[in-house]
């Protein structure tokens, strides 16, 4: 008889728009290239039953089954990233050198339960 | 701020915030290299095609950090070996990787910016210039002759043309043992006038022949890959 309110499209388990400006972290003096970039970030539920489009493991398949039972002993599974993109950076170290470096999962393309 | 700055440097592999030197700033559009904004370039457009960041396909070697060290030796001037020579310490600084990084490339580029003196030079048969490169192997001592103590690593004659001509030479394991604290001294690049060359007239020489040589340009190409930062992670 629990009282579930009605999912809005932006409150489930999805990637969100997060642009990082490397002026506003005061960086631009020695990063060359690129000024900032979309990093991304996830957020949102992962409600029960947990729908195809969220990407879910088996586990948190389980786990939105245990959280509906009992959501105060059990969480609802977490929202992460499943799918990221590499950048490459351009900049000079103290030598004065430039410096192209490229960096693993910095951008996140996909999220998932 | 501070701290989660750093700790989000270290993230980046970088133990500190790099300063560079105002001027350096200032000159940004100018200094960098055409070839990184090149490999800048593809790799922005590549990430979006997946491909493998932890691989410099342009040098065909793994890495993730493309660096190009500038030469800090000084400026050209004569040789002690012999007159109409020109010779300029070469000096790049690989303290500037970090210790966890593997080197898997360091490629020496020598570019010769030459400029005809007169016209006619340019109706003379092709210009070349001698060039021999030595390894320095331990600081010169006043009265020491400075042959003794440098080693031979290249000896070949470059054909000029007006504007820039590159010489490239692999020195990886070279510069893997300039990494070690005291054991970089450097090169020595030497550069043999045109006026030593039979094949010039003497009448188109100018009264100084070293006038007649290129201008140099030195920088190493150093690729080194983060073995922290270039895990393969299972993907779901």
């Amino acid at each position: 008889s629990t009282f579930h309110a009605p999912l809005t499209p932006s409150s489930v388990c999805r990637a969100r728009r997060l642009y990082v400006d490397f002026r506003d972290v005061g960086w631009h003096d020695w990063i060359i290239a690129p000024q900032g970039y979309m990093a991304n970030y996830c957020h949102g539920e992962c409600p029960f039953p947990l729908s195809e489009s969220l990407n879910g493991t088996n586990h948190a398949i389980l786990q939105t089954l245990v959280h509906s039972l009992d959501p105060v002993g059990t969480p609802q599974p977490c929202c992460v990233p499943i799918r990221l993109s590499p950048v490459s950076m351009l900049y000079y170290d103290n030598n004065d050198n430039v410096v192209l470096r490229h960096y693993q999962d910095m951008v996140v393309d996909e999220c998932g339960c | 701020m501070k701290s989660q700055e750093r700790l989000f440097l270290s993230a980046l592999g970088l133990s500190e915030r790099p300063r560079p030197a105002a001027a350096a700033r200032q000159a940004a559009g100018r200094r960098v290299p055409s070839a990184l904004w090149r490999m800048f370039r593809r790799s922005d457009g590549a990430e979006a095609g997946g491909s493998e960041p932890c691989t410099v396909n342009e040098y065909g070697v793994r890495g993730n950090i493309i660096r190009f060290v500038q030469d800090q030796g000084g400026s050209a001037g004569p040789s002690s070996s012999c007159d109409s020579c020109l010779e300029k310490q070469l000096f790049f600084n690989m303290s500037v990787l970090q210790p966890v990084e593997l080197l898997s490339l360091a490629q020496l580029e020598v570019t010769f910016h030459w400029k005809p003196l007169r016209p006619a030079e340019l109706l003379q048969n092709q210009r070349s210039v001698s060039v021999s490169l030595y390894r320095v192997i331990r600081s010169t001592l006043r009265g020491a002759s400075p042959q003794a103590n440098r080693r031979p690593l290249l000896s070949q004659t470059v054909k000029l043309q007006p504007g820039p001509t590159s010489l490239k030479m692999d020195l990886t394991a070279l510069a893997e043992g300039w990494r070690k604290p005291g054991r970089n001294y450097g090169l020595v690049l030497e550069l043999l006038a045109p006026s030593a060359d039979p094949s010039y007239s003497a009448n188109l020489l100018p009264v100084d022949p070293t006038l007649a040589l290129p201008l140099v340009r030195a920088s190493l190409v150093a690729v080194s890959l983060n073995p922290h930062q270039c895990r393969s992670r299972q993907r779901r």
